[in-house]
């Protein structure tokens, strides 16, 4: 499904050139639960992004579903960041001047819903996270956790294939960070894919395999012997 | 120190009435290490930022070194909140369009220092969490723990009597979780009180106490027995 080959990003700053990703590469397989884990600053956030097509490697090849991710065009690509891929921001990234409602909906206008389907199903993934008592209010009149689980909503709401979730529970308690993983779980065991950023091993060990980053490179790929 | 009483914070959205803030009655003493935990909702921002002077509650008191908060004037407010209380925010809050050295050195503009100095003491700072070869990075140009750190490094800066930190680690690996705790346990020997929000146990054992929300309201508060 997900084939990474010699992936490298790096930025410029100045005088100064840094390798955010240095080599990566990585195999996952359709249906697979992976954990990525790894010291702040590792890469992590890097290589979801390039996973989840939202941004380019300077070096190396991504080829998904059997398409080389750099021969597609806008379009395909469009195509595949809404309809194949649901993504869980580590800063969450929803529209400020929103209700969680419509930020929620937002995946379903693309996928050309009508406004009534959205609503519908927009009130039943805010409701799927716990929160169908708070589908009009704005980021700002929102706790942390539940701007997180908000997040967690939008990405899950068309069904994508592929789910990548940055650090999905780092802002909830442990009794919420179990609904949202008891959540992956059962998305999981309809056949799809889940790539997990965690630094908490409690959550990791919901991932049939680990992958563990340090300073832009892949130190240990295993699977989870525990679960 | 701290003397809140029969505090309470309603919002209103629409026809509704949210209390995010029942009535929470809390004493904490010159020196305290408190660990504030609870479901994601409950109301531990909201405390937070009535004890850091940020925002008012809409019922009780709060008294803050023997002065009634309400009765203080914008600029004695604001003089709190520069120069006696280090807050970390749960979104970080960080300028986007300032380097991580601006934006650490912010806090000792209002006390007044030469820029030389602010420098100095901004890139000491950053070195203090790890982030001394990120000094000209914009946030956007960050990893989410690091721009975590980023906040964490502007709250101590002016090194202030009260640390408010608002889950400081819910991006950070367990490593760098361990050095940032041991920052702050070495500013509490110094005399100095901090409340920590934290949705993490082993996080909350570094505490002296825990206390713990439901709902808008205290449902415990308890010595740490395990420290
Ligand atoms: N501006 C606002 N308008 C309306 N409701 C609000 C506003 N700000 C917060 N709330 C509500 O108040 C309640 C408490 O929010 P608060 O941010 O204090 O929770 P919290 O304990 O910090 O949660 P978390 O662990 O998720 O960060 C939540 O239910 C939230 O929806
Ligand atoms: N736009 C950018 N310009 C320059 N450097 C960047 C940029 N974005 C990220 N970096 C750097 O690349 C490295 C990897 O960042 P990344 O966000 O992938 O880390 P991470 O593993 O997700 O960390 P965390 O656990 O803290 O979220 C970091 O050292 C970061 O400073
Ligand atoms: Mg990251
Ligand atoms: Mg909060």
């Amino acid at each position: 499904l997900i084939q990474v080959t010699d992936i490298g990003r790096k930025y410029v700053i100045g005088a100064e050139t840094i390798h955010a990703l240095k080599s990566v590469t990585l195999q996952i397989n359709k249906g697979e639960f992976v954990a990525l884990m790894g010291p702040s600053g590792s890469g992590k956030s890097t290589l979801m992004n390039i996973l989840g097509c939202l941004d380019t490697p300077t070096r190396g090849e991504y080829i998904l579903n059997g398409i080389n991710v750099s021969d597609m065009t806008d379009d395909e690509l469009a195509d595949v960041r809404n309809k194949e891929i649901g993504f869980v921001f580590q800063t969450f990234n929803l529209l400020p001047r929103s209700t969680s409602l419509d930020n929620v909906a937002l995946p379903l206008i693309y996928a050309g819903y009508g406004k009534k389907t959205r609503n519908e199903m927009a009130q039943r993934a805010l409701e799927s996270v716990g929160l169908g008592n708070r589908v009009d209010h704005k980021p700002n009149e929102l706790s942390g956790g539940q701007r997180q689980r908000v997040a967690v909503a939008r990405a899950l709401i068309n069904n994508p294939s592929i789910i990548l979730a940055d650090e999905p529970t780092g802002n909830l308690d442990t009794k919420t960070s179990v609904e949202i993983m008891g959540l992956l779980e059962e998305i999981h065991h309809k056949g799809n894919t889940i790539i997990l950023v965690t630094h908490e091993e409690d959550i990791a060990q919901h991932a049939h395999r680990i992958v563990r980053m340090r300073d832009g490179l892949i130190e240990d790929d295993h699977p989870n012997k525990d679960i």
